[in-house]
């Protein structure tokens, strides 16, 4: 996981 | 975004609805931890300041948005309008046996030592125990209404589709986020027993009450 491109799920 | 994501997310949302609707009905917020409920307030105000950092999709900010709002909403009912009805004397969970190894851990293990992302970290791993004050309030009392055990039906099910749904996307994009899937194991399990009540007790018309 790349966290820079922020987190997708809820 | 497959199928299970947003079954999971929809549950989600119904389950904050359901709990809203009932206090906001009944006038009254008896049997539900105000404490859970303070605790998942936290999990999404700490986990969505990336609402001001990054764009997901229309999608993603409205749904967060609406979490909060409910989150809050519900505290506010259950700490101020109706805080008479509130069964403080039950909600007794000490919340930093939760909070100091949640926060000793985020900091321990994360993508990446900054703040926004050691805040996502304590929410998720937050989120994975935060419904314990609530099934300790039941266990205590040793009954729920059956509106109550609906909400932690859907809860319970989001939790299960969202597993469904790292299946999914491992398979398809690759996608593992490992300690979203660990702590979502985990907070999975916890909702394990409280099934086997609601199917084998609420759904054949019984009120939850333990022996």
């Amino acid at each position: 996981v790349d966290p820079s491109a922020g987190h997708d799920e809820l | 975004m497959n199928v299970f994501r947003i079954l999971g997310d929809l549950s989600h949302l119904l389950a904050m609805i359901l709990l809203l609707g009932k206090i906001w009905r009944s006038k009254c917020c008896a049997g539900i931890s105000g404490k859970s409920q303070i605790l998942f307030a936290l999990v999404f105000t700490t986990r969505y300041l990336d609402l001001f950092t990054n764009f997901i999709s229309i999608y993603n900010t409205v749904m967060k948005v609406v979490f909060l709002l409910c989150a809050y909403v519900t505290v506010y009912m259950i700490y101020g309008k109706f805080r008479k009805t509130f069964d403080s004397e039950n909600d007794t969970f000490r919340l930093e046996f939760l909070l100091v190894p949640v926060i000793g851990l985020s900091f321990l293990e994360n993508y990446n030592f900054t703040p926004l992302e050691i805040l996502w970290t304590f929410s998720i791993y937050l989120e994975s125990v935060a419904i314990l004050p609530q099934l300790f309030m039941i266990s205590k009392t040793g009954e729920a209404e059956t509106i109550t055990t609906h909400y932690l039906f859907f809860l319970g099910l989001y939790r299960a589709l969202y597993l469904a749904n790292w299946i999914r996307r491992y398979q398809t994009e690759n996608f593992y986020d490992q300690i979203a899937v660990v702590s979502g194991v985990v907070q999975t399990i916890f909702y394990c027993d409280f099934f086997y009540l609601y199917v084998t007790k609420v759904l054949k018309g019984k009120k939850l009450s333990l022996p």
